[in-house]
Order: C-alpha cells, then structure tokens, then sequence
C-alpha cells in the first residue's frame, strides 16, 4: 500500500462554515448553493453526513477566506427558507490531502494518514475522500507538523 | 459552468456503516481503520463533519457489500476500545459522481446536480467533494432515474 501514495497536497486558502440542523429532505441541498452559486462565490469541500435522526443534518463546506464575509450574509439572508439551526464560520483551518492514483482502497492509506496525524496530536475536524484522494481538514497551527509527518510516513521524505 | 462536467459515473457495490458518536480527539480516526486495514477490508468512501458539541461526531464509510458483514463483526468486537455509541449499517445505497475536469469551483455544477435530484424527489443520504468530483449516496431505487436526470441536466444525454 505504501508504494501507492504519489504525494501530499494542502490549500491554506480554506475558511469552514457549517449550517447546522438543516432539513433532511429534497431540495434542501440545492436551496443552500443556488444563492451561492447566484453570488458567484466559490465553494471547494463540501461534506454532508447522514442524518442522525432522519429529520435534519449538519452541512459543511469551505470557501476562500475573502469570500468567507460575503457568503454569510447571502446564507443569513436566507436563513427563513433554508431552516437552519445555526451557522458556524471559521477560518484557522487548512487542507491537507493526500494522493494515491492506485488506491484500490482507502483503508491502509488512510489508516496510516490518521494515525501519522494523531502522533502528533493533531485533531481531525473533517474527512472526504475520491477515488485518488483523501483530504482533511484540520488547525491551520498544525500544517507544518502535519506535513512533515505525512511525508515521513509515506516515504516522500524531500531532500 | 455547463462545459466543465465531463461524465457522471455511479457504483452499485456500496454498503454504508455508521459509527454514532465517535469521541472527538487525535488518534480515534486512526483507531477505527487500523482494524479494518488489518482484515483487508476495503474501504471505499469516507466521511466526517465537525463535531456538533467538541466531544463527539459521527463518522460514515462505505465498503463492499461483500464485506459488510465482516465490517461489522470487526467493529463490534472493538467496541469497547472505539467508544462509539451505535453502529448503522445499510445496503440498498449507490453511489452517484458528477465528474469535471475544469471545476474550479463547485458552486453551481453542485447547485445543478442537487438540483436535478430534487427535481426527481430523490434524497441525498451523504455528500463528498474533491476538486474534480462530486459525489453523493442515495437510496439505490433511484439510481436510473437520478442518473436520466443528470445526463440531461449536463447535457450529455447518450442515444
Ligand atoms: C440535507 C440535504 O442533502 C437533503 N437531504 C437534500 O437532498 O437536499
Ligand atoms: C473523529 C476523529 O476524526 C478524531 N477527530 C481524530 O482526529 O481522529
């Protein structure tokens, strides 16, 4: 599994909202990113879990910290339709990802990112993955150390 | 935004588990794929959002269905050591990709694909993102309706 990891990537560039609570129904998801998409306000991750109680779900994704201001007040202004609970903003955080084009599977290699992760202490605040990418985000303090430990456990070590 | 998507794929070979409340700190992520990595199991995808209370999250993964009897036995006998509070496994989901090269932003190739599920009353169960792809499970009876109504939604209807 070793052999399958070709690098490790980060965007500094990220600020994290989440809408809590919103209704689990359809049409829900498209009402969030119809008013961004109008503000022409550009979203990277988005993640979305399953709801714990079949009524209403935690959505989070991530803009560019200019946007992050902007993107507030579009959500806030539609907070009626949308039904969320809360909003939480926050920048402090980055992406860390890691890439493996031969990634059978996630296990091994994400295994080994979390657990070079935790070594340092370094808390996991959000996961995605794709086909050839596993991609975190955590404190923006830790990148350095994240980083470094990513490389030392894939053996990508820079000279 | 229309040109960017290039292909919408899907996977039938997904059972998904969820683990309910997952203690929030270092080292827990790495905890729950170091098992599953040591029976072989694979993992394809994997998703966590923050955690609503600082304490807890939830944390959901797919896996072949396959493998999911074996999943859950290897989780259960690890209860104890991971702490989570219940165990959700499921089949009967797929797996729907929007897939585009150019996508610099997700906003409104999000909005259209949330969009066009909607408009077909079909619910997104989980949603993962990474640059060139958006990914979502939903219920595996809608599979062939959704995946009409993306075709036509970008475009790329086949004869
Ligand atoms: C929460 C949101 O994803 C909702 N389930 C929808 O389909 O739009
Ligand atoms: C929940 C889990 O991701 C935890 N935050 C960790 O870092 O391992």
């Amino acid at each position: 599994e070793k052999a399958v990891v070709s690098g490790v990537t980060y965007s500094r560039d990220e600020a994290k909202i989440t809408l809590r609570k919103v209704p689990d129904r359809p049409g829900v998801a498209a009402s969030i990113f119809g008013p961004l998409a109008d503000s022409a306000i550009n979203v990277d991750m988005i993640v979305q879990n399953i709801s714990p109680d079949t009524k209403s779900t935690d959505m989070t994704f991530t803009v560019g910290r200019s946007d992050l201001d902007r993107t507030v007040q579009v959500l806030e202004s539609h907070r009626e339709d949308l039904g969320f609970s809360d909003l939480v903003a926050e920048e402090g955080v980055v992406k860390v990802s890691v890439i493996g084009v031969g990634m059978r599977s996630h296990t091994g290699v994400a295994q080994q990112m979390f657990q070079a992760l935790a070594s340092k202490g370094i808390n996991i605040q959000v996961i995605t993955t794709s086909e050839i990418k596993i991609s975190v985000l955590i404190d923006e303090a830790y990148l350095e150390l994240a980083l470094r430990s990513l490389h030392t456990v894939y053996g990508l070590d820079v000279t």
